[in-house]
Order: structure tokens, then sequence, then C-alpha cells
């Protein structure tokens, strides 16, 4: 991964008020899949995209981008991979 | 139990006990080096024990023989697998072995003939596997966020690239999850993060480009070698807390632990190390006060850590007394003093933030030139919910425009003069970004006053050529500052206070034994004299008015001929009055308040001390089943339910036969199927589902009912679509496992799909998309077709389903 930006992945994050049933209609209606709560982070869903490339080096765009227009989604961003180095 | 009575004499079978050198001292042919005092602590009978430790990291070898008797699964996960199971992906490579080497330092079993001993080798030790795949915001937000309720301790030996140009943190949703460990973590204590300081290996870096480390919440931990020198990979930066050692030069001994398909290996290298030992002692500060919040226990580690042999020529002294570097921290990590430290410990006062942004009147800075920006602050005295009056954490957060990053050098400077280095020259970054609102973190003036003026002070000295038209400016920076509007330290010398009477060098040198002294004592005449005697004096009269002229006394005589001999109504504390001799004599050493001069005629103990009431004698340790009560300076009985508490009755550490500890409560051990209901203090049934549980509630199981499976955090009878029942290693029920995507059929992990969701079709056993793609036209199917590339999931999109269904 050296030596090159950021690495987009076919995970969003995304915070939707309403719990987990809004964020299966609001994840269906993009073509995600609701992998559910981030941990104990309220309101922050993991959705997934089985049909966005699992790696890019730029975020692709579809009909799946719309989601950050949802009015009922207050936040959403695509996932970038982060370099992580062993101590 | 081996016998502490003599550390020396202490001797594990482990086969690398041996190799141990920064623990014991039995290799007698060359330099002692246990200054981190783990010896001593366990000498306490502090081992970890009831304290759970997770590895955020690769995985962990959970059947490895030095870790599966302390494995707990309930504290694992595998983010990157999406399961429980967090063994790592054995490869050729070896990739995934640092986090069983990490996990070994911290919980390896002792005497068990494998390996090593961990620092904390009876505390619970899991592993979170979540580096070995894309990690991303979710992946660490979730990683940090499992099980704060039971986990205590997470330990991290990884960072951004240190290339010497990266400026990287966690990103917002690992934000979060830090806060909400902090704020909600340990029923509200507060997780407690220990992370590795920012070096990897590679030159030119500074490790307040990590955002970790940097962070308030995570105790980030730095490395020495044997020989207190700085080690090769060392990066330094203001946020280090604390150091241990490491590994150093070829010739320097080197940390040892446990490896990876079942193996030992003294390979593991940098701050990697020296996270999972701090982790490990601070498990034994948690086993000698369960109510140690988080930053009590940043506390601790800043006031017992201390320089010893560590060569730095930045160490200093900050206003506070604190010796302090940017290489070390505050010095070496004392276990010993840790774990006495937090038997006492007082809750610190709340934190309290406070922040300021600075007025700029110039910003622009010159190439070759230093800007100074100023501040002053009252440390926000005027508000009360605000007012910062003691300094832990201060953060500078800037915004800089800079045509090259890495020219710039950083300092800031507090109202007492300490000078701290918030960021040094980093040679290798050349980018144009700026520092965008980053917060560069110290711990430099921690318990320094922080009313007056602080100085940000930016140096910018190009490494390169740069153009001159081009200029760098501060656009805006802000101190915040945290800490406590009262003085910890206050909080600190009572107990130091105690700690020294506790802790009595020589005892003949403060209390003389009563006999020996008075029976040297001579009666000497004095000459007439016609005046009012002393009230205190008897029927022989006086020599003078006042008490010390009495021929005898009425009451009691006090003292010696030697130190002037005087009548008293009542013996002062430490003595009492003999009827026969109508003389103050002293108690036994330790009493306040005696009876006679036996051990057993205490009545009550001098500070520091505790009557014993079995035999009503002062000690500084209470027996078994007892605690020291402050206020009454006695030995009290536990609450029966207790076989060892902590100041209070109630407040146990430990269980009677038959009870089980629930936070500092000892609670009856409900059986199988149920669990102690705190509100209505009786065993209350699980849920139906559960055969083991910690609430009510479906989510509450720990281990699942006869004829459950595992999904996720509940207890099902059958799974539900999308999932196959599969065994699950040390859980004595199956786990439901995910199916491949887009599968709603399988009988087990990878292409074994029976079913697929709408919209997907089933070939060879794994689900395509069916959409229809009319625009693939015969030439492009035939090249999938002849390349079989239906068969590889990636390629699945190329409609594979409408060629394959023609034929």
């Amino acid at each position: 991964l050296s030596g090159r930006g950021d690495l987009y992945t076919n995970h969003w994050a995304v915070r939707i008020a309403g719990g987990a049933q809004q964020a299966d209609r609001i994840a269906a209606k993009y073509g995600f899949r609701n992998l559910g709560q981030i941990g104990s982070l309220e309101d922050q869903y993991h959705f997934h995209h089985s049909r966005v490339v699992r790696r890019t080096a730029f975020s692709l765009k579809g009909l799946h981008s719309f989601i950050h227009m949802d009015p009922k989604v207050d936040w959403a961003q695509q996932q970038v991979v982060k370099t992580r180095v062993k101590r | 139990h081996a016998s502490f009575s003599d550390p020396n004499a202490i001797h594990f079978n482990d086969p690398k006990w041996s190799n141990m050198w920064y623990i014991h001292c039995n290799n007698k042919n060359s330099r002692c080096r246990s200054e981190m005092n783990i010896l001593a602590a366990w000498q306490r009978g502090y081992t970890g024990k009831n304290v759970v430790v997770t590895i955020l990291d690769d995985g962990i070898e959970r059947n490895h023989p030095d870790l599966a008797q302390n494995y707990d699964p309930v504290a694992s996960y595998d983010v990157n697998g999406n399961d429980h199971d967090p063994t790592p992906r054995y490869d050729t490579r070896s990739e995934n072995i640092h986090g069983t080497r990490c996990a070994g330092e911290v919980a390896a079993a002792a005497n068990n003939s494998h390996c090593i001993v961990g620092i904390a080798y009876n505390a619970h030790i899991g592993g979170i596997r979540m580096l070995d795949g894309d990690v991303t915001d979710i992946v660490e937000a979730k990683s940090l966020g499992i099980r704060p309720d039971y986990i205590h301790i997470y330990s991290a030996s990884w960072g951004p690239k240190d290339d010497g140009k990266t400026v990287d943190g966690p990103g917002l949703l690992t934000k979060q999850a830090f806060e909400q460990g902090i704020r909600k973590g340990r029923k509200g204590l507060g997780s407690i993060f220990v992370w590795a300081s920012g070096n990897g290996g590679r030159q030119g870096d500074h490790c307040s480009c990590d955002g970790y480390t940097s962070s308030i919440y995570t105790i980030s931990i730095s490395s020495t070698t044997e020989n207190g020198n700085k080690p090769w990979y060392l990066e330094v930066c203001s946020s280090i807390m604390a150091t241990t050692y490491s590994s150093g030069e070829y010739n320097e001994r080197r940390i040892v632990t446990t490896d990876a398909r079942q193996r030992c290996t003294d390979a593991h290298t940098g701050t990697s190390v020296s996270a999972p030992i701090v982790a490990g002692i601070i498990a034994l500060a948690l086993e000698a006060n369960r109510l140690l919040t988080w930053r009590d226990v940043q506390h601790l580690v800043v006031k017992t850590s201390r320089p010893v042999h560590l060569k730095a020529e930045d160490w200093k002294t900050n206003a506070a007394g604190h010796r302090v570097s940017h290489h070390y921290g505050f010095g070496l990590v004392d276990a010993d003093a840790m774990v006495l430290e937090a038997t006492k410990w007082r809750t610190v006062p709340p934190q309290h933030t406070c922040s300021q942004i600075a007025e700029l009147h110039t910003r622009h800075i010159f190439a070759g030139q230093s800007l100074n920006s100023s501040l002053t602050t009252s440390g926000c005295s005027g508000d009360t919910e605000q007012h910062v009056g003691y300094l832990e954490h201060v953060v500078a957060k800037v915004l800089i425009v800079h045509p090259r990053r890495g020219d710039l050098e950083m300092n800031l400077i507090s109202p007492s003069g300490t000078r701290s280095q918030l960021l040094a020259k980093r040679v290798y970054d050349s980018s144009n970004e700026g520092f965008r609102n980053w917060e560069f973190m110290t711990v430099h003036f921690w318990g320094e006053r922080p009313e007056g003026m602080w100085t940000l002070e930016i140096i910018d000295s190009p490494s390169k050529l740069r153009n001159p038209e081009v200029l760098a400016n501060l656009k805006e920076w802000t101190i915040i500052l945290y800490g406590t509007s009262q003085n910890p330290q206050q909080h600190y010398s009572a107990q130091q206070s105690q700690s020294r009477m506790l802790v009595v060098p020589s005892p003949e040198l403060i209390l003389e034994e009563p006999e020996v002294q008075e029976e040297e004592e001579e009666e000497k005449e004095e000459e007439e004299y016609t005046g009012l005697c002393h009230s205190e004096c008897g029927d022989q009269g006086c020599d003078g008015p006042d008490a010390d002229h009495c021929l005898n006394c009425a009451h009691f005589s006090l003292g010696s001929l030697k130190s002037g001999r005087t009548c008293v109504s009542h013996c002062p504390p430490g003595h009492y009055g003999d009827i026969v001799s109508h003389r103050c004599k002293r108690c036994y050493k330790g009493c306040d308040q005696c009876v006679g001069r036996s051990a057993g005629d205490c009545l009550s103990c001098q500070r520091g001390l505790y009557l014993n009431t079995l035999n009503s004698s002062c000690i500084n340790t209470c027996p078994l089943g007892h605690f020291a009560d402050e206020d009454q300076r006695q030995c009290l009985k536990c609450h029966e339910t207790c076989t060892m508490c902590l100041r209070y009755a109630d407040r146990c550490t430990s269980c009677s036969e038959g009870y089980s500890l629930a936070g500092m409560t000892c609670v009856p051990e409900c059986t199988n199927g149920t669990f102690f209901h705190l509100e209505e203090m009786t065993c209350s049934p699980c849920h139906s589902s559960c055969r083991t549980c910690t609430g009510l509630g479906k989510e509450d199981c720990i281990q699942c009912a006869k004829g459950y499976l595992q999904q996720e955090w509940r207890c099902v009878q059958t799974c539900a679509s999308g999932y196959y029942a599969g065994e699950a290693a040390g859980l004595p029920h199956k786990i439901c496992h995910r199916c491949e995507d887009n599968c709603l059929c399988c009988s087990g992990p990878g292409p074994t799909c029976t079913k697929c969701k709408a919209g997907y079709s089933l070939i060879s056993r794994t689900c395509i998309v069916n959409a229809s793609c009319n625009n693939a036209d015969e030439v492009f199917c035939e090249m999938v077709k002849s390349n079989r590339l239906c068969e590889r999931t990636f390629y699945s999109q190329f409609c594979c389903r409408t060629c394959l269904m023609n034929g």
C-alpha cells in the first residue's frame, strides 16, 4: 500500500436514527447489506455493498452513492484502508 | 505457589524463566536489571487474578500451551473474520505472529514447564483479531468497543506508518469508541488503553504524528535497552508516559515471550514489547484496587515511574517536581510501587477541561525564522465546572498552512517555564497539507499550575530550497488544558505520610523501650521554694510554680530526670498511667493508647497502624478477612461473604466459598441458569436460551443452554438463514457462522451454498448475481466461459449467469 493515495473499500459507516429496522430499510434501498451496529456506538451502522468493487483507488459512483443524500441518513462515510504497522 | 520470602529463591520451572533478566536477578554473572520490580509486586500477592486483558492485533494462538490456561473466549473476537475465534491465520511468511507474542508477555501461565511467565500470570487473556485484513475506521472502532464491561485493559502495539511523512490517527468512529470506552467502560470507571509509542523501525519520524499515542485516553509506552540506552528504533515525543525494557543492540539481552506455532521466541522487539508489559503491570494494580479509574491509573503511572539509569540528554524536572523526558516520559515503570500505591489510592478529583483560542497578531512564518504566539489563561478559574488548577494532559490544536510540513519544529512553553517539544523536524515529510487542527499532546506539564502565559514557538528551517513567495501561515491554535481544580498532590501527600508511617525504617529509632530508661533515673534535691505549687503537684510540695517543679505528683509523672520530668493529670498518647508508680509509661511500640506495656495491651494505634482486635496489638497490615478502618485505626472484620476486603467491610476483593465477586460485592454463586440480580439481591433465572448469563435479557447469555446455538450475541435454537451451525473452540455450545455473501442456506464455510438470495443464482455452490447484462456480447462471454471466470466471485459481475444460461 505504500506510496499511493487512499484505497476505497465496499464498506460504509452510516449514522441513521430510528433503530435497526430503519437502517435495514435504507440499506436495502441502495443495495447495501446492514451488518449491524458498530460496537456500542449508537445509531452507527456497518453497511456492505457487494456490487461495489472491494478495493479501488478512487470512490466509485453509482446508485449506492445516493445514500449520502438520503434525508434519513445523518452521516455516511465510505471506508478507506488505513495502513497500520506493528511496533 | 513458590515461596516468596526470599525473592532470589523464587524459581519457576518454565524453561525460559532464567532468561527473564528483566524480572529477577538469578543470573549472578550479569548485571541485575529488575528495577521494574515485578517480582516484588508478585511478592505482595498480586498476579492479575480476575483481571481481563485483551490484545488488539493479528490474532492470538489460544491453544498455545502457555496461553491456553488463561485464555478467555469472552474477551476475544475476530473482527476480520466476523466470528468468535481469534486464532491467527497461519501462512508461510508467518505474518500473523505478533498478537501471540504480545499476549504471552501479559499472561503466559507460570510454573507449567512451558516457555515463560507472564507479568500478570493469573490474568485472563483474550485476543481481538483485527489487523489481518483491511483496517478501516469501522474495524478499529469495533475492536476498541468489544465488551467494555467485561474487558478491563486493551493493549495495542500498532499504529500509522512511521515513514516520517505520515500524520494519521483514529478516525471519527474510533475516536467515538475511545470516548465511549472511557465514559462507560468498566461500569463507568473507564476502559484502560495501553499503546506502544510510535516507533516502527524507520528513521526521521516523530511520534507526535501518531494520533493514537497522542490521545489523552491512551497510555503511551516507550522502550529502553538493558543498559538504559535509547534503542535505535525509538521515536521521541511529548506524549510518552512511561518506559519498559525492550530489545536493544546485538549485545544486549532481549525479552522472551510465546510465539505462534506453540513456540517461544526472543525476537519480539521494539515498543511492541513495552505496551503488553505495562498492560500486565496495570493488571496487577487493578487487582490491588478494582476501583481505579482510567485517570487514577495514569496518575499512578506518573507518580511511580522514575528515571533510574535511563540515559537521555533531555531529562528535566517540571514545576511540579516530576522528572520527564521526550524519550522515556516519566521513566521506568515500577510494578511494586504501582500496586502499593493502588492499595491506598483515593480517586483523583474529577477531570476538568479548559480550552482557549489564541489571538493571533502575526500569522506568517518566514522560512529560516521562528514565530512565537502566546496566550494568557487563568485556567478557566471563573467557571467552577471548567477550572483547571493542576494540569494533567495539555493539547495544542494547530491549524497551519505550509508548503513543506516537514520543515517545522514546534515547542510549547508553560507559565512555569517548562519547555516541551511538540514536533521535531521531519526531513522526509514534504507534504504541503500543513496541519489541519492536528492535536499535539504533551504530558510534560503534569502537576503544574496552568495560570499565566503559554507560548507556542514555531521554527521553520527548510531542509530544501522553497519558493519564497509561498508563505507559511499559522491560521489558528487552541490550547486545551486537562486537569483538576483541586490539588491531587494533597491527596497523594496524605497517603504519602501514611505510607511513610507504614514503612517505618527502624522502629528502634523512634520508640525506645520504657523500662530501661526509667530505672536509671535518680531524683535530686532542689533549694527551698515558698510560693504556690502547680495543681498537679502532690502532697510533698514543690520547688517552683510549674508542674515540673513538683516533688511528687497528684496524678502521674511524665518524662525522666534526664529529659525533664513533669506532673500531668493524664498521660499523653503512646503512654499509659501506671497506678502503682503514678508514672506515665510508654505503651508497646505502635500503640497510641494502652492499658499496659505489653503488645496485647493496646486500645488504639498510632497513625498508619491498625489495632488487631484478635490480640490487641498494632500492625500495619490487617490479617486475612479483615480490613484497615482508617477512622478507627482498627482491623475490622470483612463482611461474612468476603475473605478479603478493602477499606470497607463490604468492599470485597475475594469471596468466601459459595460466593463470587460482582464488582466489589460478593454475591451468591448462582447455579447454572441463574444470575445474581443485584437489585433484587437474589439469583434470578437467565433467559431460557442461556446456560449462564450476566442478566435477564437474551443478549446477556455467556454460554447457551442445551440445544441452543450462539448467533452474534444471542442464543437461538436454529441458525437464521444465512448462517450454518459449527463448532466453537473453547465453548460448550455450537455457534452460527455466517454463510458466504448472498447465500441463504449453506452447510459450512466456503462455497457450500444450497440456496441464494433473490437476485442471485446458485452456480457451483456459490451465489452469482443474476442481473441480466444485455450489453455482454458473444465474444466477451466466450472469453469469460473459456477462462472459467464464473467460478471466481470477483468476475461474477460480468453476467456469467446469462452466458451460462445461453449454454
